[in-house]
């Protein structure tokens, strides 16, 4: 059973690449089969993945040239599997709209239903046609979030754009919880934004905080996960504590 | 004469908003007459402003109500204007593309060449037509970056997206300069970042460095800039020092 996560918030800098990428990686730790699906023109979660071909074929040659969609994903040095993405993505978004192709996605990732456990999709800083594809198939959606005013701001606006997503489409996704990324708790700052986040929003914010730390920051340029650069970093170990924490939330409820 | 600037990069959570308020706020400080104009549907730079009016006018009321373009300018505590923003932005971005009303902001802001000196247009973090409208209409762009991975990753592109879209739509705009946003010096990423950055682009990169500093972070939640909440924070010092390197890139040429 391939359990499908999106890692979603429109606010800019948040960690959702840096989320999919470490969550990612800490469940295959815990000997999970994961496909990992970028869903962003920038391609940063690609670019983490280090795929070594040197012109990955991504939804687009599945979407406009017919490719196999088995063809289009590739083996990261973490050990989960890559749907990668490009700025070819901006013309996927274009044509899903106009071709009124909705829900492509979840068709495309049917294939995947028996190869692997979980399906962790990284999506834009946007609530475009590429997002909705990601909340329409996911059966949970996990928020990341920076404890600062701009962020705290969005995050009720976010929850209900996911609730009348999922009750149009008929989908399944709900908000699995709210992840407290980049945390420095000696700032005043962040500890009052997460006084307020545990006040509004009490069961869904995640336990586990993932604290500021410059190694998940310098993961990438490595074409690693933090979890595999440096695995005794307060970053990584913070990202392996998250995947047992969304293994509970998701596998014994 | 006003100098209209767009502030743009698709990256997300680079600093966009908060250098718009600070750079509006910092100009105002030099006795210069500043409208700041919201594209974001976020609405982060109108929070920042703090506007009295219960439900301002926006954009959209000028598109779709026919309302007059001067009634949808508030004044801040900042002493600039503002031209809000909010999420009616996302039903604005699709009926320019859908009317084909490209360049509507460029005659939108033309009531206002003979009463402000500097017109900074915060965009969102995509490259939608809101971002397109702002880099049309803008005499320059300023494009902040984090000294990080993932950011100096997109920036030749968005570079490359700029020169198109001037070059298309025949329009003035050039790119201004590159400020570094959120500088920890401390860290070695960040000075390898600069140091790359200051390789490739050796002209274009903004001398002033703003640095990481709590008080610009806070700042947006008491309704101000960092310039009139904390005058004497490195942030504030920094966003100063940055008008006035604008200032002499711009009007001394
Ligand atoms: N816990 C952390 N500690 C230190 N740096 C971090 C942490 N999480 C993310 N970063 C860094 O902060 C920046 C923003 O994170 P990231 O790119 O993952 O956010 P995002 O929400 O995916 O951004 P976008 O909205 O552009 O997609 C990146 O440079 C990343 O390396
Ligand atoms: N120099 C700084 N020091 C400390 N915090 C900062 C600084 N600049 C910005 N911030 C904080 O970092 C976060 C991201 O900044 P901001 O929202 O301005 O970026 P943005 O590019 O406008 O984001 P988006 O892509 O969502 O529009 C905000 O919470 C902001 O308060
Ligand atoms: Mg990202
Ligand atoms: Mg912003």
């Amino acid at each position: 059973m391939n359990r499908i996560i999106a890692i979603a918030n429109q606010k800019g800098g948040v960690g959702k690449t840096t989320t999919a990428v470490n969550l990612a990686a800490s469940l295959v730790a815990t000997k999970r089969k994961v496909l990992l699906v970028d869903l962003d023109p920038q391609g940063n979660a690609t670019s983490a993945a280090s795929i070594t071909s040197p012109r990955p074929k991504t939804l687009c040659d599945y979407y406009f040239e017919g490719a196999q969609i088995k063809d289009c994903v590739y083996s990261s040095k973490d050990g989960f599997d890559i749907l990668p993405g490009d700025e070819g993505l901006i013309a996927l978004e274009i044509a899903i709209r106009n071709d009124n192709k909705q829900g492509f996605l979840a068709k495309a990732l049917k294939s995947f239903s028996e190869t692997h456990n979980y399906t962790i999709i990284d999506t834009p800083p946007t609530l475009n046609q590429l997002t909705i594809e990601a909340l329409f198939c996911a059966s949970g959606t996990l928020i990341p979030l920076q404890c600062e005013y701009y962020s705290l701001e969005g995050v009720a606006g976010l929850m209900k754009t996911i609730q009348t997503i999922s009750d149009k489409n008929m989908s399944t996704n709900r908000v699995l919880g709210i992840v407290r990324t980049m945390v420095d708790m000696r700032n005043n700052l962040a500890k009052e934004v997460s006084d307020e986040l545990e006040k509004h929003f009490k069961d869904l914010v995640f336990n586990t905080l993932i604290p500021r730390n410059v190694k998940l920051a310098e993961a990438p340029s490595h074409g690693l996960s933090g979890i595999k650069y440096m695995p005794n970093s307060y970053g990584a170990k913070a990202y392996l504590a998250l995947a047992g924490e969304l293994i509970r939330r998701v596998e014994y409820v």
